[in-house]
C-alpha cells in the first residue's frame, strides 16, 4: 500500500528514523540520546499528522510488531523503542550501528 | 468546586497519590518505583475516567501548576512528576518523606 511504501522509503533513505509523539517523554529521551551522540535523526511526529498518524502507527505495528512510540530504525533495520535503544548504547553497540548506517 | 474538593480529599486521605495515564511509560516508572519500595500508591488513571479525565487534569494544573502526568503527591504535598520523584529517591530523601506520610 502507499503507506507501507512511505515507511519503507523513509527508513531506507535516512540512517536514523524515529517515529515519535511530541508530548511523550520516552520519545523525547531517545531523540535526546541521538542528539547527544551528534546524530540528527529523521523524526516523524505521529501526533502532528492528523488522521494519517494513527494509520501510520497501525502500519508500523504491521511491519514491526510494535504498536508503541518511540519506534526506532537504524540503517533500515527496526531497533525497537526507547529502552531497546538505551540498552544498545549502554552495551556499547549503538555507536557501531550508527557508523555502519552512515549516521556518524 | 466539586472537582477541587475531590482532589484535596484524595491527596489528604492517601499517603501517596499518583495521577497517571495507563499507556504512559513515565507514569508506569513512578508507579513501579513506589511498588519497589513496598508502597501501594493510590493511582488515578486519568484516561479511564471518560470526560472527567481532562477536567481533572485541568484542575490539577490549576492546583499544582503542572499539566503533565504523572502527577505525584506524598503526605498531601505536591511532589511533581517522574523525574522529580526519582531524583528525591536518588538523593535518599524519598524514604523519609514516605515514612513521615505514614506510607511505610
Ligand atoms: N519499552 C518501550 C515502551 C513503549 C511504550 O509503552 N510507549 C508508550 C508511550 S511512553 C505507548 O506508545 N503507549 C501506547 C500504548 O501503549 O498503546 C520503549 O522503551 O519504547
Ligand atoms: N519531567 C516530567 C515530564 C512529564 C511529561 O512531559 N509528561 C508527558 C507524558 S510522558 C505529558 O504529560 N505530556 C502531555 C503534555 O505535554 O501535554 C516528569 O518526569 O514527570
Ligand atoms: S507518554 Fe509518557 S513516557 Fe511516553
Amino acid at each position: 500500500s502507499g503507506l507501507e511504501d512511505t515507511v519503507k522509503k523513509t527508513v531506507s533513505e535516512n540512517p536514523v528514523v524515529v517515529y515519535s509523539k511530541t508530548w511523550c517523554s520516552y520519545s523525547s529521551e531517545v531523540k535526546y540520546l541521538f542528539k547527544s551522540l551528534g546524530v540528527e535523526p529523521r523524526v516523524i511526529e505521529l501526533d502532528e499528522l492528523g488522521s494519517e498518524g494513527p494509520q501510520l502507527q497501525k502500519k508500523l505495528e504491521k511491519l514491526t510488531g510494535q504498536h508503541t512510540v518511540p519506534n526506532v530504525f537504524i540503517g533500515g533495520r527496526h531497533i525497537g523503542g526507547c529502552t531497546d535503544t538505551v540498552k544498545l548504547h549502554q552495551e556499547g553497540e549503538l555507536e557501531a550501528l550508527l557508523s555502519e548506517a552512515g549516521a556518524k
